[in-house]
């Protein structure tokens, strides 16, 4: 089954300097 | 800022229109490539060289043994309880009937449930309708798969199916089909939602529903195709690999222009808008164009194979073929650390409405194979709620494609394929 991702529980999964790297190529 | 600058690129810049005009160029002079034709292979060979012609030389072929299963005429008439042509397409592996063709009676029934639970006397000699009303193409695609096995099993002489899709303008969608082991091999074949509900009705109303069918076609094992792999290097792990994906082959109706022409024109065009914009990642992107998907990832199968040793270098595995449609984001199969880099990622999309991760255990076709080794994936989430319409019909043409959805998927594809090649950190098995 194909499911929506709930972002919000990604919060604190990533670095917030990968966040940063990652929001970067923006 | 190299998530705008492609997206202007192809949206708005000099590659505006280019995926839609070399995708209609592609499938108007080939048209359909089913595994195992000389066009298929021409069509190999175009894409090398149209590759080349961008100055991107790093293109290798690996060869795999395909099938080809060739149709001839294909015709079903009903006698009985009326004179009536049935539109009819025969599915892939089908044996013939005789040159005379089966006459037989007709058995309707919904669901495999349905067939067991019949007499075998009621089946044995009758031509077997699957009558399964599309709910997804997951659920409903095995009673073309295996209805003729299933049928053949019970004595049935000849099994049909109704068209596999949601909805139709009297079109049958053909599609592949395997006989089981130690089985009758029945000759089988699709007909249209309409011709199935008429029989359907007919039979409920206690008529006596008789058809003469007869298929030609011949089946072969023996030929060779290519996958075709485009690397693009990285320049700081150049080992790694970010795979981009579509299937070249398609079936023998139509110009297989949305099955899967479009997933493989925007992932030919990941290298060649990075290499104009001279954007080079650090890991390198490898575009295939996967052979003989249609008859059973035959392509894949043999990827995987042949690189099963190197497979802890593929750092993450994309494939489009559910459509070209406006892209909305990735259906991916991951770690929850993995799926979490790709949603952050894919909020950088929000200006195109391409933000959406859909979370899937076996996303893709060709890419499952891969995907259920554990190497993280992701296929094209599109809006493609039209895709059956035109599957595996002969209006799968380019008339389906729209050019500016087709650009802004090509710079969705690029743009989220660099990125992850680019990063600093792998996508996390």
């Amino acid at each position: 089954a194909s499911l929506p991702k709930n972002t919000e529980e990604c919060s604190n999964v990533l670095t917030e300097e990968l966040i940063k790297e990652i929001a970067a190529y923006d | 800022d190299v998530v705008n600058e492609i997206l202007q690129y192809v949206i708005e810049g000099d590659f505006k229109g280019q995926t839609y005009d070399e995708l209609a160029k592609f499938v108007d002079k080939f048209g359909p490539r089913p595994s195992g034709t000389e066009s298929l292979e021409n069509s190999i060979d175009y894409m090398i060289q149209l590759t080349r012609d961008e100055d991107i030389n790093n293109v290798v072929t690996e060869e795999v043994q395909v099938p080809l299963w060739e149709r001839g005429e294909e015709k079903i008439t009903m006698h009985e309880p009326r004179h009536k042509n049935i539109a009819v397409l025969g599915l892939g592996r089908s044996v013939s009937t005789p040159p005379e063709g089966i006459t037989a009676e007709v058995v309707v029934v919904k669901s495999f449930d349905e067939l067991e639970s019949q007499e075998e006397n009621n089946i044995k000699g009758k031509i077997v309708l699957f009558n399964a009303i599309f709910t997804k193409y997951g659920e409903t695609t095995v009673y073309r798969t295996q209805g003729a096995t299933r049928a053949a099993q019970k004595g049935a002489v000849a099994s049909l199916v109704r068209s596999v899709a949601p909805f139709s303008i009297n079109s049958p969608h053909t599609g592949a089909q395997n006989y089981g082991e130690n089985v009758t091999k029945i000759p089988t074949a699709a007909i249209t939602i309409e011709d199935a509900d008429l029989i359907n009705r007919m039979y409920e109303r206690g008529e006596k529903v008789v058809l003469n069918i007869q298929m030609q076609s011949t089946y072969e094992t023996n030929k060779v195709s290519r996958n075709t792999l485009v690397d693009y290097k990285g320049i700081q792990y150049p080992e790694k690999l970010v795979i981009v994906s579509g299937h070249i082959d398609s079936w023998d109706v139509g110009q297989g222009a949305m099955d899967d022409g479009g997933g493989l024109f925007i992932s030919w065009a990941v290298p060649v808008i990075l290499h104009r914009l001279n954007l080079r990642p650090k890991r390198t992107i490898r575009s295939i164009f996967w052979t003989a998907e249609e008859l059973g990832l035959i392509g894949a199968y043999a990827y995987e194979e042949r690189h099963r040793n190197e497979s802890d270098n593929i750092n993450f595995i994309m494939e489009s073929d559910e459509g070209t449609f406006a892209p909305l984001g990735l259906e991916v199969a991951g770690s929850q650390e993995a799926r979490c880099m790709i949603a952050e990622i894919l909020k950088l999309f929000q200006s195109i409405n391409a933000s959406t991760l859909v979370e899937s255990d076996s996303p893709g076709s060709d890419i499952a194979v891969l995907v259920n080794t554990g190497i993280p994936g992701a296929s094209l989430y599109n809006a493609n709620e039209k895709y059956f319409w035109f599957h595996h019909t002969e209006g799968d043409t380019i008339t389906v494609e729209n050019e500016h959805e087709l650009d802004l998927g090509a710079a969705f594809w690029t743009a989220v394929a660099y990125i992850i090649a680019d990063l600093s950190v792998d996508i996390p098995r």
